[in-house]
């Protein structure tokens, strides 16, 4: 089985000024992927919602791939690792 | 901090000046997004600071070790986020683990710059004796509000901050209203995104800049090497580091009388004169021998018992020497002389420990008298502080530099500012603190002296936007010292420093205060730079949330309306247009003064900008050709407007590339 790592998906400027409509239109998306609420749940890992928009979830590679693809996103980049300076 | 404002000419003692007119920033708020804060620290103390600003919509979060009483009227916000590191991290047990799962700093470099920026007056603060003055931050009365993002791997006993956590931190200090966002962090080099918005960082700076927070970072450690400046989008303000006028002589007196004056933080007690050696094979031994310092431990324990040892490195970094002091200490010795070139990392050896920092010229003296002597003998005595001239200003060793490797047009660093052998806050936890302050070195520390006096100018100018700010401080920095000395930037060999090492110059606070003219950046200047970057417009409409169609054929960088001029691959002839906005007098005449790079002609038009109370903003066009018949490196010169009052100065950076795409080693 595809080890799943941390993903940000990227969506961009908010679509709406509701934080909460915010967070709940990245569970749809992430559950229409995974195939149902629950797994979206336990995938998320956080809702960007008050600056821009996007969520860090863990994600396969392929369902990486997959959700790059979907309308509305801009980016999906691992997540990875700043150093101190 | 206890030589930082003074030298940059922010002195609380000056009768009139920027922090007085501002009340050292009273009503601004700086987020710090790294390993959290030692919230007893006196840097955090709120004697004399007013009511929390009232657009303050931040929050004091609880946690191990941390309560929300722990927050005052200067810390007012304090919140962590380990999610994603959590979920990248199996191995981390959070009972175990000698951080605090809270915002409490163990390590202690969250609580250094952000006293750095805006750490209130302690008086009568010195590391063991050593930068003795008031440490205190740029805007003493700004408020602070704490992100920790950074988290500490005891199986690593390293810091990692991850990505998916910094933007959660970013999210939210831009909802909580903070008006500087201040990230002494960077991306890992060789540099994952091939664009800005590819970095993680540069993605939530983005959004924080288009709701006018100013976003100030560290531009990284991995100098001198060219082409190794992070956090290089152009919304951000990128910080080098140089050196103070400050530096710790330390006295090594030879057995013949000869004294040399090296570099150290060594407040231990003199070393009586004392054996000297430098281990290298007396010809008919079969043993091993090095004076290379990181190979001392190959020498047999005898060499290196009860003497001090000279060594020579090529490496800069400061592990070199405490491996070194580490290697001798353990063989018996008592100190360690490391020849080397500068580093500006000074720190103290364990155990106060006696480890000097010298020069390769001051090592070969040493040597030579070493075999010149039976007996060769050294004295060491304590380190001492040294202010003023004649201490020359450097770019730091270590200080990431340009050009930029995703967009060699955008200048990168933007600015220098101090950020060697700074004395700040850090946590007691920290195993070079003294009394709850330490000396680091870094962009680290650089990155908050700009974040401090960004929250002053900010404080002036309340409704600038962040590109005004970063113009501001860029079109006024000084090319030399605050004594009008030359800035080297230490490299491979000291050079005079240019764009790429140290952006605009030394940050000068009072002229930045009063620029003259900016050159102010909307959405529409960022939508132009991320179409010339090759940005589709569906991702550019996602990203600014309407719908953006880039002109075609689409825009040139070289038109992104920064505070530089940079052109890479110069050919035959290239046409700018920069705009500058009147922030003086409403009535103002300004004339241009050019300093052509060499072999390089740079043409304005027109010559001349006139400003009153109907025109604000005046574009003006640089034509620039080149006389070079072969592809050459930089060459650099200035395009200044002056009014007789302000010089509003830019860098112009010309690399003529006759053969374009073309890279070669000859």
């Amino acid at each position: 089985a595809e080890t799943s790592k941390v993903h940000i998906v990227y969506l961009g400027e908010k679509q709406h000024e509701d934080p909460e409509f915010v967070t709940e239109s990245h569970h749809q998306m992430l559950s229409s992927l995974l195939g149902s609420k629950e797994d979206a749940h336990d995938s998320m890992v956080y809702s960007y919602r008050q600056g821009f928009s996007g969520f860090a979830a863990k994600l396969t590679e392929s369902q990486a791939k997959n959700i790059a693809d979907l309308p509305g996103v801009v980016h999906v980049i691992p997540d990875s690792l700043y150093e101190l300076a | 901090t206890t030589r930082t404002w003074d030298y940059l000419g922010l002195s609380a003692s000056n009768p009139k000046n920027l922090l007085d007119d501002v009340n050292m920033g009273d009503q601004v708020i700086i987020g710090f997004i790294d390993t959290g804060v030692w919230p007893e620290s006196e840097s955090f103390n709120d004697n004399g600071v007013g009511p929390i600003p009232s657009q303050w919509r931040g929050g004091c979060e609880s946690g191990e070790n941390f309560i929300s009483t722990n927050c005052n009227r200067k810390l007012i916000g304090a919140k962590y986020f380990m999610n994603g590191f959590l979920a990248e991290s199996q191995g981390f047990n959070s009972t175990d683990s000698r951080d605090y799962i809270s915002a409490r700093d163990y390590l202690g470099h969250g609580t250094h710059v952000a006293s750095i920026a805006g750490g209130s007056f302690v008086p009568n603060i010195s590391y063991k004796g050593l930068a003795g003055g008031t440490v205190r931050g740029g805007a003493p009365r700004a408020r602070i509000a704490i992100y920790k993002a950074c988290w500490y791997m005891d199986q690593l006993q390293d810091i990692t901050c991850s990505s998916s956590d910094i933007l959660k931190a970013m999210d939210e200090a831009i909802h909580d209203g903070v008006h500087v966002l201040s990230l002494s962090l960077g991306a890992q080099v060789p540099l994952y995104p091939e664009t800005d918005l590819r970095d993680r960082i540069s993605i939530g700076a983005f959004h924080a800049v288009a709701k006018g927070i100013v976003v100030v970072c560290a531009g990284g450690n991995a100098g001198p090497a060219a082409q190794t400046v992070v956090n290089t989008a152009p919304w951000i303000l990128t910080v080098a580091a140089t050196t103070l006028d400050r530096s710790f002589p330390t006295p090594v007196t030879l057995g013949n009388n000869k004294t040399i004056l090296g570099q150290a933080l060594y407040t231990g007690p003199e070393l009586g004169f004392t054996s000297l050696v430098y281990p290298e094979d007396p010809g008919n031994s079969i043993e091993t021998f090095s004076g290379v310092c990181e190979r001392l431990n190959l020498n047999p324990n005898r060499t290196m018992a009860g003497k001090v040892v000279l060594c020579f490195t090529t490496e800069t970094l400061h592990a070199a020497v405490s491996r070194a002091a580490s290697s001798v200490k353990a063989a018996g010795g008592l100190g360690v002389i490391i020849a080397r070139n500068p580093g500006y990392n000074l720190t103290p050896c364990r155990d106060d420990f006696p480890c000097v920092a010298i020069d390769y010229e001051l090592g070969t003296d040493i040597l030579l008298y070493i075999r010149s002597t039976r007996s060769p003998v050294v004295k060491i005595q304590p380190s001492r502080t040294l202010l003023g001239q004649p201490i020359g200003t450097k770019v730091a060793t270590f200080s990431s530099r340009g050009p930029n490797s995703i967009a060699p047009a955008i200048l990168k660093p933007d600015i220098g500012a101090p950020g060697v052998s700074i004395l700040a806050a850090t946590s007691p936890d920290s195993n070079q603190s003294s009394g709850g302050f330490d000396i680091l070195a870094g962009t680290s520390m650089a990155a908050p002296v700009i974040s401090g006096v960004v929250a002053l100018l900010k404080a002036l100018h309340p409704t600038w936007s962040p590109a005004a700010f970063r113009s501001a401080i860029v079109t006024t920095a000084w090319r030399t010292d605050p004594f009008g000395e030359q800035i080297f930037a230490e490299g491979s060999s000291r050079k005079v420093a240019d764009p790429f090492d140290y952006g605009g110059g030394l940050v000068n606070p009072e002229k930045a205060a009063e620029p003259g003219l900016v050159y102010d950046m909307g959405p529409q200047d960022y939508i132009l730079y991320l179409c010339s970057a090759g940005y589709n417009d569906s991702s550019i409409s996602q990203l600014v949330g309407n719908v953006t169609v880039c002109s075609n054929p689409k825009p040139s960088i070289l038109d992104v309306n920064l505070p530089s001029i940079t052109i890479p691959n110069l050919k035959d002839e290239v046409n700018l247009t920069r705009t500058v906005s009147n922030v003086g007098p409403v009535d103002s005449v300004y004339k241009v003064m050019v300093e052509p790079p060499l072999g390089v002609q740079v043409v304005v038009t027109p010559e001349s900008l006139v400003f009153n109370s109907t025109t604000k903003r005046v574009s003006y066009m640089v034509r620039v050709t080149t006389t070079h018949k072969i592809n050459t490196g930089f060459y650099f010169g200035s395009l200044i407007w002056t009014d007789s009052v302000h010089n509003v100065t830019i860098a112009v950076s010309v690399r003529t590339q006759i053969l374009q795409n073309y890279y070669d080693e000859n």
